[in-house]
C-alpha cells in the first residue's frame, strides 16, 4: 500500500509539469525509505531523477516495495483541475492494483478522486550509476545561484535551440549559445573572497557541448533550491543537481553532443 | 557538425 501527500506547486509536481513535453511516462520506485522517480524523455536525450526520503515527505505512507509507471499527462492535469486549498494524495492499493487513485479533499471536506491506470514501467526501465561512480566520472563542478542558472539557461534557449557550450577552468565559467542571427556568450569570474554563492572546483578544464532547451526545461525545477550544482565530464553527460528539503534532491542529466 | 549522444551511450536501458 502506497500513499504520497501531494500539495500543488511541490517539488513532486513541480517535476511533472517539467517533464510533461518530454516524457509520457514517469518510473516511480518507493519503498518505506522514500521515493524515487526516474523520468527519460521519449528520444532519450535527458533523465530527470528525483529522491524524496519518507522523512522528508510528511504522510508519507509506503509499506511494501512498489515499482510503478505513473503517467505524467493524467496526472498533471488531475492536479491542475485541483484547487491550491485541497489536500491531495496518491493512493496505490492491494485491492485496485494497476490504477491508481489520485484524491482531492477540500477544506469543507468534500472529495474529488481521478482513478488512472498505471503505465507498464518494464518497458522503459534503465539504471543510473551510483553517486561515487558518477563523481569519479566529472572532472568539474560549479555551484551557483539557481535564479541565475535558470536566467541563464532561458537566455541560451531563446538564442539557440540546437547548440550550446558549457566550459570551466579553475578560474571561471562560461555559457555560449549559437543562434540564426547571432551568438550569447555568457562569462562568471571566480572570486576569490566569496564562494559561497559561487563556486569552482576543477580537476581539469572541460569543455561540453549540449542542446540547450533541454536545460532550460529542467531549470525551472531547480529554482526550488537555492543553489545548483553543475558536473561537468567530457565523457558523460552534464549532470545538474539541487537539493530539496532535508536530504532530497533532485538531479537532471543531460547528454552531450560530441565530435564525430 | 557535432553528433547528438543518446543516454544509452552512458547509462544501461533494459
Amino acid at each position: 500500500m502506497l500513499e504520497l501527500p501531494l500539495v500543488k506547486g511541490d517539488p513532486f509536481h513541480h517535476v511533472m509539469e517539467a517533464i510533461l513535453d518530454l516524457s509520457d511516462v514517469a518510473h516511480v520506485v518507493c519503498t518505506t525509505r522514500g521515493l524515487n522517480l526516474l523520468a527519460v524523455d521519449t528520444k532519450h536525450l535527458a533523465i530527470v531523477s528525483l529522491l524524496f526520503p519518507a522523512e522528508d515527505f510528511k504522510g508519507y505512507t509506503c509499506d511494501e516495495y512498489i515499482s510503478i509507471g505513473i503517467p505524467i499527462r493524467d496526472l498533471v492535469n488531475a492536479i491542475r483541475c485541483g484547487d491550491d486549498k485541497d489536500t491531495i494524495t496518491l493512493k496505490v492499493g492491494e485491492e485496485n492494483f494497476g490504477t491508481i487513485t489520485l484524491s482531492f479533499v477540500s477544506p469543507e471536506k468534500n472529495t474529488v478522486d481521478y482513478e488512472f491506470r498505471l503505465v507498464d514501467a518494464k518497458l522503459e526501465r534503465f539504471r543510473l550509476p551510483d553517486r561515487h561512480f558518477l563523481r569519479s566520472k566529472y572532472q568539474g563542478s560549479v555551484k551557483m545561484p539557481s535564479v541565475e542558472f535558470r536566467r541563464i539557461c532561458k537566455c541560451l534557449s531563446n538564442f539557440g535551440d540546437e547548440y550550446g557550450v558549457i566550459s570551466v577552468t579553475d578560474e571561471d565559467l562560461t555559457y555560449f549559445a549559437k543562434g540564426t542571427d547571432g551568438d550569447v556568450y555568457v562569462e562568471y569570474k571566480q572570486q576569490e573572497e566569496d564562494t559561497t554563492i559561487f563556486k569552482i572546483d576543477v580537476r581539469e578544464p572541460v569543455r561540453l557541448a549540449f542542446n540547450p532547451k533541454y536545460l532550460n526545461t529542467f531549470a525551472k525545477v531547480f529554482t526550488l533550491s537555492g543553489q545548483v550544482k553543475l558536473f561537468l565530464s567530457k565523457t558523460h553527460p552534464l549532470m545538474v543537481e539541487c537539493k530539496i528539503g532535508q536530504k532530497g534532491r533532485i538531479r537532471c542529466f543531460v547528454a552531450p553532443k560530441v565530435e564525430p | 557538425v557535432l553528433t547528438q549522444l543518446r543516454m544509452e551511450a552512458f547509462y544501461s536501458f533494459n
